[in-house]
């Protein structure tokens, strides 16, 4: 059938911190994600849509061991950047399917967000990558998504 | 100095779209997605961040001769979902590094953000992957990205 999908992968053991409502203008995210650097904090994905009205959320993940950590000092950076709000939750996990060219066939994020979607199963986040797409759902949700996710690219 | 980035690559040939406020519940992104990838529309980045009361945006990029195609396909999709408003936004270009296990450096994002930031570059949406840190951003700004992303990773 031509799909590229060559793995499904499953990781239960992140936690997603959200900063809300940062100014959207240059630096912010400079000033972020230095900072976490030198706390030599793993950041695994990070996620920014558009803005609205000039103001962005910005949302990332780490190792859940790493959670209490990064909410404190981000916590703190928020403040600086006169952030709304920065928020942690451990309840999630990330289910991704990786492949090589994946973006150039139409239809496949479709395939895994119908997967997913027909188990109920709520996207919460999405990133994506030439050879990776990688959703956030609820923790709890894993091991279904994990089953029909695979189901339909690497057993069909 | 350790770092893993191989490539900087500027994509200014793009556009994109975002559906925003949809109902953020199980199956829109399928539907969406699934539908785009039966008009054979090739979908490169597909950003969503996490939601607020309930609604969330979605945007992805597509190739800036498909724009006006997917705008028109995707504001039908956002009408039946009840979206409050599909927007195309064709002055963006996408400015990426690429590198092998970049996430496990913390700072590689920082390093790229501050090159951005330093120049003054808004980054307007993030989406990353183990090998791959793409920003999207205003179009006049793309040399600008790549020439200050560049002398931070390659020329070092
Ligand atoms: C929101 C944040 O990404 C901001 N636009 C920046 O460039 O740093
Ligand atoms: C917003 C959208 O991603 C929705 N949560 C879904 O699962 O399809």
């Amino acid at each position: 059938e031509g799909t590229d999908v060559s793995a499904v992968s499953l990781d239960a053991k992140q936690a997603k911190i959200t900063v809300f409502r940062v100014p959207d203008k240059p630096g912010i995210s400079s000033m972020l994600f230095t900072a976490l650097g030198k706390e030599n904090i793993n950041v695994d994905v990070i996620v920014q849509n558009v803005s609205k009205d000039n103001f962005a959320d910005i949302s990332f993940t780490v190792n859940i061991t790493d959670a209490e950590k990064t909410l404190k000092i981000t916590k703190e950076l928020g403040k600086e950047v006169m952030a709304e709000n920065v928020v942690c939750d451990r309840d999630i996990a990330k289910i991704s399917i990786i492949g090589i060219g994946m973006m150039n066939h139409p239809g496949v994020a479709g395939r895994m967000f119908h997967a997913l979607g027909k188990e109920r199963i709520n996207i919460e986040m999405i990133s994506t990558s030439e050879i990776k797409i990688s959703c956030v759902i609820k923790k709890s949700d894993g091991a279904k998504a994990l089953k029909t996710v695979h189901a339909e690219f690497i057993e069909s």
